[in-house]
């Protein structure tokens, strides 16, 4: 049998946030090294690589390896019967067709349950290289958010130019073209750094669409980062975090745009 | 105008 128990059910919540824009329904596949979910959205332009340790649970248990599909919206529904404070045990039988959410109040004193029918999803995981990326961007995930959001308004695509001097994301449309560009910075107070490593400079366009969408992890984690090398997917990563506990991460991989 | 490019022209299927 399949059994995870999360002290803060919220952190379910927010992951939620983050993949319910790009995928309607995903398989979590549950081993004994965590909760994973790879899927692509239906253009197969990104793909989210979701990685929870069973070292961040208070409680884990999978007695044999299963692939649990959900539609997602479902999910947001039973999920939305929660309190972000609730203790959330997910269980499943071996080979069941359900799949119980238990909720619990902090003082205890009101349990809930949920059981929310499975889906059989025929899912295609691709295999992702490793590889070296030419420049690796970290930065404020909030401010990377409100980036995304305010290029958007210009144009469907956004280009992120990295060099020494720092990044810059551009966009271009039909109101005019919006530029914004951040240094490198050593700011005393670390949350607010702007740090970029750089072994050669990249350019690369992406759709504003899916990099809106990825923002939506800001709730997750304080800082995001961003990896490229030249045409090749850009990878956006957030861990899964609080103060004193490590989840494990979300990543999307965009494909870019390439000239004509 | 630059094309939207595929993931599955970077990565293989498993």
């Amino acid at each position: 049998m399949f059994e995870a128990r999360l002290a803060e059910g919220g952190i379910l919540k927010k992951v939620l946030d983050a993949i319910k824009e790009l995928l309607n329904e995903a398989s979590f596949d549950c081993s004994e090294a965590g909760l994973q979910l790879q899927a692509m959205d239906n253009s197969h332009v990104s793909l989210v690589s979701l990685n929870l340790r069973a070292e961040g649970f208070e409680n884990y248990r999978c007695d044999r390896n299963m692939s649990m599909g959900m539609n997602l919206a479902s999910l947001v529904k039973i999920m939305k019967c929660s309190a972000n404070d609730d203790v959330l045990t997910i269980k499943a039988q071996d080979n069941a067709d359900v799949v119980t959410f238990v909720f619990e109040s902090k003082n205890g004193d009101r349990v809930s349950d949920f059981d929310m029918k499975l889906m059989n999803l025929d899912q295609e995981h691709l295999g992702i290289p490793e590889t070296d990326y030419a420049c690796v961007i970290k930065m404020p995930s909030n401010e990377f958010a409100k980036i995304v959001r305010d290029l958007s308004q210009f144009g469907e695509s956004i280009a992120i130019a990295c060099s020494k001097q720092g990044v810059k994301f551009s966009s271009t449309g039909d109101i005019g073209t919006g530029n914004i560009k951040l240094a490198q910075n050593s700011s005393a107070d670390s949350d607010d750094k702007v740090v970029v490593d750089l072994q050669e400079p990249v350019t690369l366009t992406f759709a504003s669409r899916y990099l809106n969408s990825f923002a939506k992890a800001a709730g997750l984690s304080e800082k995001v980062t961003l990896s490229m090398s030249p045409d090749v997917p850009l990878v956006v990563e957030f861990k899964v975090a609080t103060s004193d506990n490590d989840y494990g991460y979300i990543r999307y991989y965009l494909a870019p745009k390439i000239e004509d | 105008k630059a094309k939207q490019s595929s993931l599955m022209s970077f990565f293989q299927k498993k």
